[in-house]
């Protein structure tokens, strides 16, 4: 089966949706085939990768409350071998719809229960900022989890939680769950406190963290208004080049 | 009684924390009693503004759901004038524990219905990155939201979510609720997305959309690991002068 990672961080502003998409896009541009699931309320990655809001009739939503296939709800996209799950606010009623209802935190695995899944060598679920229901879903339907941590103080103080959160998923609903890495996102070298972040992280976390590093570049926030992943936006970029080297090593962990 | 300000955006990592921490600091300074409310799980303003783990032991978590006094969970800060109420990661049951359960937006309203909140001449509650029942208690007990803006593209996506949820608690369960105002955060004046998105901001919303901008500026992501708001940190710094330029207009904005 596929490699299926949650892009998970209750940190808000992280880099998430952009690591999902740009990570992605170069997995995609690798020949790897790449379904992108957008868990986050906001959208962001459905409209970074181009999806109209009139495009959005099946939806995310649909996987979880009604039990839509996932064929249904995958749509292609603008780019080769990437496809996305697209999703609209009506996600952020999740968390009262389900309220404690049996199996409310099986629902996006039980989506990812029929043959469908099997076309892709990875899916990426963009997860929102929160350790809430959509979050927890994520983690019992996937292989991994893929960290993007933003060089900052605040940034820092999260982690402990969110390690927590993938032990209690894994000493419960999904035992083969792991972390997948770390990576670190928004680095400006110049700055002492990416560099004291970036330390911390690698005595702490070791071999955990990517040693790829994506770099603050504008090109970055500027791509998803185009509708475009960096690499298609700017091909020559930092932020590209990095978004391609991370794939490269993620592709190597993941063959060794 | 108090001006109460949510502080809000469920765009993650826009600058909420920093500006209930440093616009607090900031009133504080002009002589006003400031009470911050951390309502967020992630506990960054209670971080930021030195509060322990240890003695984090009554929380805004006591308020929703214990129905403790407001006088058990303030405590005074290092700041003259400046008093928070902090929280920890046990906010992040509020959802599922309050669930359908009647009045459960009404909780943080009635915790600030005793006499304790009239010593307070402004009371600044610092949100999740979320529309989820905690927003929703802070909204409907603030007199007003402010809301940060970073001008970046995706954060422009959600403010019209964002604007109908407020009015939708102004129909119904609070309709003294305005919109104080919106403040646009981490601005590079070199970074021509930045100045499109102020454009867009003032052309969209006018008078709405503060005239103080708040740079980017690294100084105010320095300030929380030494436990300071950034007029304490560096008070000459481009940040703390915005936040105090933030203080003067709100205050003439209140006055007039
Ligand atoms: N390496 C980078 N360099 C410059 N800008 C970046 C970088 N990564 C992300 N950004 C920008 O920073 C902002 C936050 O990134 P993003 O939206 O991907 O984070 P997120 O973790 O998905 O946020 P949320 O918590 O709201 O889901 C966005 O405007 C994005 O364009
Ligand atoms: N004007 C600024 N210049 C530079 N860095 C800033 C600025 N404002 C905030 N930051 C930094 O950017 C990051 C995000 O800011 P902050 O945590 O205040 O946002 P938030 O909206 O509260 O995030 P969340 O959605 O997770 O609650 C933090 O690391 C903070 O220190
Ligand atoms: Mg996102
Ligand atoms: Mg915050």
């Amino acid at each position: 089966g596929p490699v299926i990672l949650s892009v998970a961080n209750q940190k808000g502003g992280v880099g998430k949706t952009t690591t999902s998409i740009n990570l992605g896009a170069a997995l995609a541009a690798r020949g790897q085939s790449v379904l992108i699931v957008d868990l986050d309320p906001q959208g962001n990655a459905s409209t970074g990768l181009g999806v109209a809001l009139d495009d959005r009739i099946v939806t995310t939503y649909d996987l979880l409350i009604e039990e839509a296939k996932l064929q249904d709800v995958a749509q292609i996209t603008d780019f080769p071998n990437l496809v996305i799950a697209p999703a609209t606010t009506d996600l952020s009623s999740v968390d009262i719809e389900l309220g404690k209802s049996e199996g409310r935190i099986l629902r996006l695995k039980n989506a990812f229960s029929g043959a469908a899944i099997e076309a892709f060598d990875y899916v990426i679920i963009d997860c929102p900022p929160s350790l809430n229901l959509l979050t927890l879903n994520a983690f019992v339907a996937s292989t991994a989890v893929l960290v993007p941590l933003q060089t900052e103080f605040f940034a820092l103080e999260g982690l402990s939680q969110l390690l927590l959160t993938v032990r209690d998923v894994r000493d419960g609903a999904n035992p083969a769950l792991r972390i997948d890495g770390v990576v670190l996102t928004m680095y400006d070298k110049r700055n002492n406190l990416c560099i004291q972040v970036e330390n911390d992280a690698r005595e702490n976390l070791g071999d955990l963290v990517y040693r790829t590093v994506i770099p603050r570049n504008v090109r970055l926030s500027e791509a998803p208004s185009f509708a475009q992943p960096v690499l298609n936006y700017d091909p020559n970029s930092r932020g590209a080049i990095a978004y391609k080297s991370l794939a490269s090593e993620m592709l190597k962990r993941h063959e060794g």
